[in-house]
């Protein structure tokens, strides 16, 4: 399972 | 990648090669706020902590490096170019950065998605982002004569996060892996409606041919 937060933005 | 995003990397990436380029070829940082350039150093230095640990893609780690690397080097204009630091209006930037510093922090020590160093530094990151325009604005409120690339350049960083705000709605509708991000939202509406007034008084000036001037 992904990380509760996925910081894909700047 | 959608188109709202993409914008609003370029519309920030604009903000910063318009600022880049006052001090560079006019030698003069003459109505920006080094308090709000000190925020946005933080701003960066807090969030992207992750630089070396998460790869997302070639783009994200260029566009990282460029916004730390652009906005260390403008503080440093600011405050150590012998020719720039001399145009810094020192006597109206007196909004005091701290006070915003310290209800932030707490803030993410209190509302965060995931209680970790990291995470927490990230949050922190978003709140103080949101709010790191304000003693720019009050510099601009202060000063009689505002010029283009300072206009320009406070217009196109708060394009920036109202495009973000449309690529979020975009995102939410589009993409089935994307999650509530509650705090990125709410600042980032923070953050676009701050501009609200400045946005106003830019068209207005833009539309009339006139040189811009925010009431005091």
């Amino acid at each position: 399972e992904s990380k509760p937060t996925e910081h894909d933005e700047l | 990648m959608n188109i709202f995003r993409l914008a609003g990397d370029m519309t920030h990436l604009m903000s910063i090669v318009v600022l880049l380029l006052k001090m560079h070829t006019i030698k003069s940082c003459a109505g920006i706020s080094l308090k709000t350039q000190e925020l946005y150093a933080l701003v960066f230095i807090t969030r992207y902590l992750d630089i070396f640990t998460d790869f997302v893609s070639l783009y994200n780690t260029v566009m990282k490096i460029f916004f730390l690397g652009t906005s260390i080097s403008i503080v440093w204009y600011m405050r150590y170019h012998k020719v720039v630091k001399q145009s810094y209006d020192k006597d109206h930037d007196t909004f005091r950065h701290y006070f915003l510093i310290l209800p932030c922090f707490l803030l993410a020590l209190i509302i965060n998605d995931e209680f970790t160093f990291r995470e927490v530094l990230w949050t922190f990151s978003l709140y103080l982002e949101a709010v790191a325009i304000i003693p720019q604005l009050v510099l601009l409120q202060r000063t009689k004569n505002i010029d283009n690339l300072t206009g320009n350049y406070v217009f196109f960083l708060g394009a920036y996060r109202g495009l973000y705000i449309l690529n979020w709605i975009y995102r939410y509708f589009t993409d089935s892996h994307y999650r509530r991000k509650g705090i990125t939202w709410t600042s980032g509406i923070v953050q676009t409606l701050l501009y609200a007034d400045f946005f106003y008084y830019y068209i207005r000036s833009w539309r009339r041919n006139e040189r811009l001037n925010l009431p005091a």
